[in-house]
């Protein structure tokens, strides 16, 4: 076999269906969309943020930039122009997802095509699998995986089948220059409304086609600001250390575990931000940070005044699982790759902190200061040492 | 929830499709596409991003940026607008969860 690419392979066994010509019907927004883009990422604070589906080394110019960010809520209704061969074609029913009737969460499926037209052989339906990561209001994200092309693709609830939740606005988001992993959403029920609306105001001719739009499932209701999301969340906080932030757990009404890189040197005091039904603001105190050298990226926040409302995680006894230390970069390259963490299991920090709670003795942290050399080479991503062989002689 | 995946991913690949628009009369000044999704198929109506249409606008991206602009007509972009929609071929689903691979014309019980 050479390098000579050969004739398209059949998609799961069946070829592709011809191009078929289509007309621009309208193009469309949703306002709450743009609204809500607009606040969360219109101020200054927001200009390290790229959506843009090219790396963070392509230099845009300014224009350029400002248009992808003009059209990121945009949407376009197409009319297919209808073929000869297949006069009596339908695809499964479709329903669309009421805004706020999808919980935050909930499992969710990105159907798209990567790099768009290039190569549908390979990239045309390509699947995706993540969660509602967080809504407000009809600005959703989502972690599934999408690329760039993927813009428009369609995503789904994970059952009953066919439930339509929202389209990709856009599939990558940078932020300082490094892959932050969520896709911007915007929901579809709000623009499937406003094609029926446009389609009254600009075609009323084609007013007939709102018949058959996707119908909405689901009791619309009022959305708060933010999805509220699952009650164990609340116990995850920002913690605010000068420039440097990051998260936390809360692990008592007064304590707060966090990462040393988030509240780095010598600054002892740091601000933690609380998201329950109202947001509380509370000052806190560094009393413990592992040392540089420690592989346990582990620091104690012990607060001025105690987290109420919040349900306090109870530790797992047997469960390896614990808090996120660190993502992973490559010094070479300078790449970083969000989705690769460390974790500390919380059985390991759960002596330490149960002694502090108690007595207020910091002695359990300090001995995470002296962790052993199997340890140390895996925080160095170095391979464990082989056995020195024995000589014979 | 493996069934319930099956399904749903089935119908996700069912809706999906990829939208190019070109230039009728400079195919060679290349073309722009994305993902879209297949809202109807008789008569089929897709919903893609915008993203795609801002070269053809007549008036510019400016368009989009004004404040009070929800909707536009289609005639906001140029005649020579060329678009082309491709998806993958139906497979009907039927009422057991089956998929009927490459029967055309076999719909839903009621789509």
């Amino acid at each position: 076999a050479g390098l000579e690419p050969g004739p398209p392979a059949p998609l799961h066994g069946r070829s592709l269906q011809t191009p078929r010509r289509a007309e621009l019907l309208l193009l469309l927004s949703c306002p709450d969309f743009r609204a809500h883009f607009e606040r969360l990422f219109g101020d200054e604070e927001a200009e390290q943020w790229r959506f843009a589906s090219v790396a963070p080394d392509y230099e845009a110019s300014e224009d350029e930039e400002e248009d992808q960010l003009r059209a990121l809520g945009w949407f376009a209704l197409l009319r297919v122009r209808p073929s000869l061969e297949v006069a009596e074609e339908r695809g499964p029913a479709m329903a669309v997802a009421s805004l706020g009737t999808v919980p935050k969460g909930a499992p969710l499926l990105a159907c798209g095509s990567p790099f768009g037209a290039f190569c549908p052989d390979i990239f045309l339906n390509t699947l995706s699998r993540g969660v509602l990561s967080n809504a407000a209001g009809p600005l959703l994200l989502t972690d599934a995986r999408c690329l760039p092309g993927s813009e428009g693709s369609g995503v789904f609830a994970a059952g009953p089948p066919g439930i339509l939740v929202a389209l990709v606005a856009a599939p990558l988001c940078w932020k300082a220059r490094e892959w932050v992993g969520l896709t911007l959403l915007c929901a579809a029920a709000p623009l499937i409304r406003a094609v029926r609306t446009a389609l009254g105001h600009l075609r009323p001719a084609d007013a007939a086609l709102a018949a058959v739009l996707p119908p909405e499932l689901g009791t619309p209701r009022v959305l708060p600001l933010r999805s509220p999301g699952p009650p164990w969340a609340a116990a995850a906080v920002l913690v605010e250390c000068g420039a440097v932030w990051g998260s936390g757990v809360a692990v008592a009404p007064h304590l707060v575990l966090t990462c040393r890189h988030v509240v780095p040197g010598e600054e002892s005091r740091v601000l933690v931000r609380c998201d329950t039904t109202e947001s509380v603001t509370i000052w806190g105190r560094v009393v413990f940070a592992t040392q540089e050298t420690s592989p346990y990226d582990v620091a104690v926040v012990s607060l001025e005044e105690a987290l109420d409302g919040i349900p306090i995680p109870v530790p797992t006894k047997h469960f390896n699982e614990g808090i996120i230390a660190s993502n992973t970069r490559d010094n070479t390259t300078g790449a970083t790759y969000p989705h690769l963490n460390f974790s500390i299991p919380i059985t390991l920090l759960q002596p330490a902190l149960r002694r502090y709670s108690e007595t207020g003795d910091l002695g359990g942290f300090q001995e995470l200061d002296y962790a052993t050399e199997p340890i140390q080479v895996v925080w160095r991503l170095q391979r464990p040492l082989n056995e020195v062989p024995r000589s014979k002689l | 929830m493996g069934r319930q995946w099956r399904l749903a991913m089935r119908a996700a690949e069912q809706a999906g499709c990829v939208v190019s628009a070109s230039r009728a009369k400079q195919p060679e000044a290349g073309s722009w596409s994305c993902s879209g999704v297949i809202l109807s198929r008789n008569p089929g109506l897709v919903l893609c991003h915008g993203g795609i249409f801002l070269p053809f606008l007549r008036a510019g991206s400016e368009t989009l940026a004004t404040a009070e602009a929800i909707f536009l007509p289609g005639d906001s972009c140029g005649d020579d607008l060329r678009l082309q929609v491709q998806w993958a071929p139906t497979a009907a689903v039927g009422s057991n969860g089956l998929v009927d691979q490459g029967r055309p014309g076999l719909c839903t019980p009621q789509c």
